[in-house]
C-alpha cells in the first residue's frame, strides 16, 4: 500500500502541473 | 486509408512521444559501469519517478485523455504505469546503441539483485518487442493503447475509456496493414505483446518484495 500510494503522489503532482501552469 | 484526422492524431502522440523521455543526465548515470549495489538500487528507483513523470506528461498530449473523469485519468494511469515502463524500457532496450551500451544496461540490471527469477521473463519480453521491429509511430501508439484500457482498477466510466481506446486501436490496425502488407498477422501479434505485458506485470509486485529484502 505505501508503494501505490506514492505512484498515485508522483501522478496527481505530475497531472496537476498543468493546471497550475 | 488514414483519414486526415487520423493522421493529425497520429502526429501528435508521435511528437509527444518523442518529447517525453527521461532526461540525460539520468540516462547517462544508467552508463557508468562503475557503481556499487546500493548506487545501483538507488539510481533505479531514481529512474522509476522519472518513468512514472514522463509517462504522465506523455499521456497528457493524448487527444481527449483530459477530458476523461480526473479520477479515471489517475486509475488509467495508476493502472498502466508498470505496463507503460515495461513497454517503453523495451522499446529502448532495443534501439540501436552506441557500442557496448546495451551490454552496460543489461549488467546492470542482471547485478541490481532482482531475482534471476524476474530477470528472465524481462528480457524474454524485451526480446519479443525486439522481434517486432516496430516503427515509432506504433510503439507511440501501442504504448497509448495500454494506458487507455478500461478494465483498469477503480475506473468508473468504461465506456467513455473503451471509445478512446477504439479509436487508436482503428489508427493502429490500419497502420499495421499499410505498413506491413506482407504480414496480415502483424496487427494481433502487437495485441499479443499486450497481453504478454499483463503477465509481467504480475510478476512486478512480487519482483519488488523480493528486491527489497535483497
Amino acid at each position: 500500500p505505501a508503494s501505490n500510494l506514492g505512484l498515485e503522489d508522483i501522478i496527481r503532482k505530475a497531472l496537476m502541473g498543468n493546471l497550475e501552469e | 486509408e488514414i483519414t486526415k484526422d487520423q493522421q493529425a492524431l497520429v502526429k501528435i502522440i508521435v511528437e509527444a512521444y518523442n518529447r517525453h523521455q527521461i532526461p540525460q543526465d539520468v540516462t547517462k548515470k544508467l552508463l557508468q559501469d562503475q557503481y556499487s549495489a546500493e548506487e545501483n538500487f538507488l539510481l533505479l528507483t531514481e529512474m522509476a519517478t522519472n518513468q512514472v513523470q514522463v509517462l504522465v506528461e506523455f499521456t497528457k498530449n493524448i487527444p481527449g485523455f483530459l477530458s476523461l473523469d480526473r479520477e479515471d485519468q489517475i486509475a488509467l494511469l495508476k493502472g498502466s504505469a508498470v505496463e507503460a515502463m515495461f513497454l517503453r524500457s523495451a522499446q529502448v532496450f532495443n534501439r540501436k546503441m552506441p557500442s557496448g551500451h546495451t551490454e552496460v544496461l543489461e549488467d546492470r540490471i542482471r547485478k541490481s539483485g532482482i531475482s534471476e527469477e524476474f530477470i528472465t521473463p524481462m528480457f524474454n519480453f524485451y526480446k519479443s518487442i525486439g522481434e517486432l521491429h516496430m516503427v515509432r509511430e506504433e510503439q507511440a501508439l501501442l504504448t497509448t493503447i495500454t494506458i487507455l484500457t478500461p478494465d483498469r482498477p477503480y475506473v468508473k466510466d468504461q465506456q467513455a475509456v473503451e471509445r478512446l481506446q477504439e479509436t487508436m486501436l482503428d489508427v493502429l490496425r490500419k497502420m499495421c496493414v499499410l505498413q506491413h502488407p506482407q504480414d496480415p498477422q502483424y496487427f494481433a501479434r502487437l495485441l499479443g505483446r499486450l497481453t504478454e505485458l499483463r503477465t509481467l506485470s504480475h510478476y512486478h509486485a512480487e519482483m519488488l518484495t523480493s528486491w527489497r529484502m535483497n
